[in-house]
């Protein structure tokens, strides 16, 4: 059983990485054998996983656009059960490479094809647009997992963004579900959290995560130490919520 | 005279929208003629200045694809001295669309060119990535604005966007300056802000602006009602800091 998650959302800043990188690593120590692959040339979720430029000798553009092996590529993590195929700077370029290709959206599915079941989870991590990286994330995953902030701008673009996860699933992959809708930076003092919180419970039901992330300062200290928040501080909420954000993804295994 | 400045940062959710609004507002009221020219799809700007959906009919995506007027499509505004040229989802639709134009990076500023002298200030709000929509805006700039949140993962993009900057003015754009470096959202509690503020102080000097804008929630409540700051909370730090950011881009005028 293998399931390809794509963390998305193309507001800047609203947790994709944090989610992407913490929500693998409780994962990984549950025991699911779990991969992290950058799909941003930001290339955060491999920093905050400890991957400096000088670890990231091949990446993911080397495998989507010169199709080396993903085994050639994914490298050992602190954590026993996680894998990371790190990104950087060059996959801006794949942006523009990729518009001829043949099957220009299907590129980064086929790359991962082979790899597909040594994982229990592979998550990607996306960057802020609704480019051919999103798209090419969306059309590889079996899910997507939105991550919003408990602020205005963020809930203004979950249309744009469902339009394209439904342009994805007529056109590119029908089986495209949604994982959930997950509130990040809660803060219980403002007015504008909960009304945030509010209307995505009137908006989603269902579909919004029963876990909210809470605001929290390590959550923000952790990648400056190159460390997951289950090794920078366990004892923190952000470690908390994100350990229940990974009991309920383990409970939807059923 | 006339400024077109960039407000510009590949790293999602730092402020620049926030930035390229409540900068725009201050400068009409103190009597610039301003225009916000809103090219990130995602139309941020667009909202956060009161224009939603239904008033989008012509946008950055007609003036730039179409070669439509920009005097046919900038719109009035609550402020006297201010005018918008709004941009929607289309725009998503240009990054590929530009791919195979002649001279794809100069568009915009072929746009720009014959309203340029109706204004003193032109300030582009950018989207989260160093595509052709932003390469576009750097290379019709006089300047560009840098946004950085007091966050480790904003301070770690910042030497992809000065190599990106240095690319344009080798090649596009000779005469592009730093108009300067800002910091937002910093919350005098957090050492993570201080740390933060001291590393941009040594890493850019001169280049930071004396103002920083703090952390307030009036700022990130102001867009839900479509108002900038100055309408929505005069009274507000918000409104403080980016007053005393206009001032210090007034005082660059000499
Ligand atoms: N729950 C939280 N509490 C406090 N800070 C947080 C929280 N989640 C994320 N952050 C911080 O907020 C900033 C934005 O988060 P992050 O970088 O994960 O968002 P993103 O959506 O991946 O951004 P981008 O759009 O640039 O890829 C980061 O500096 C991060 O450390
Ligand atoms: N100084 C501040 N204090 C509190 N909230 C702020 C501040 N500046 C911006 N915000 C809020 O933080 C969020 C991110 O800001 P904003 O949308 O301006 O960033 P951006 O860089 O334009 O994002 P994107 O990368 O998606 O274009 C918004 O919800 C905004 O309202
Ligand atoms: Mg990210
Ligand atoms: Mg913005």
């Amino acid at each position: 059983m293998s399931k390809i998650i794509a963390v998305a959302n193309q507001k800047g800043g609203v947790g994709k990485t944090t989610t992407a990188v913490n929500l693998a690593c409780f994962l990984a120590a549950a025991e699911r054998k779990t991969l992290v692959v950058d799909v941003d040339p930001q290339a955060n979720a491999s920093s905050g996983l400890g991957f400096g430029p000088e670890n990231r000798e091949k990446t993911t553009y080397e495998m989507m656009i010169d199709h080396v092996d993903p085994r050639d590529i994914y490298q050992d993590t602190e954590l026993d059960f996680l894998k990371l195929i790190p990104s950087d700077i060059r996959l801006v370029g794949a942006e523009i490479e990729l518009v001829p290709f043949e099957n220009r959206e299907k590129v980064l599915k086929k790359s991962l094809q082979p790899i597909r079941d040594d994982f229990d989870y592979i998550l990607m991590d996306c960057p802020p647009s609704l480019g051919l990286l999103t798209l090419n994330s969306l059309t590889a995953a079996d899910s997507v997992l939105v991550p919003i902030q408990c602020e205005y701008y963020a809930l203004e673009g979950i249309s744009q963004l469902l339009n394209t996860v439904r342009l994805v699933q007529k056109h590119l992959n029908h089986g495209l579900q949604i994982e959930g809708i997950l509130l990040t930076m809660f803060d219980s003092r403002l007015n504008l959290s909960k009304q945030v919180r509010d209307e995505a419970l009137k908006f989603f039901g269902e579909k919004l995560f029963k876990t909210t992330i809470r605001r929290n300062v390590k959550l923000s200290e952790a990648p400056s130490f190159g460390r997951p928040i289950i090794l920078y501080d366990i004892t923190s909420y952000g470690a908390e919520d994100y350990l229940s954000l990974t009991q309920e993804i383990i409970n939807h295994e059923q």
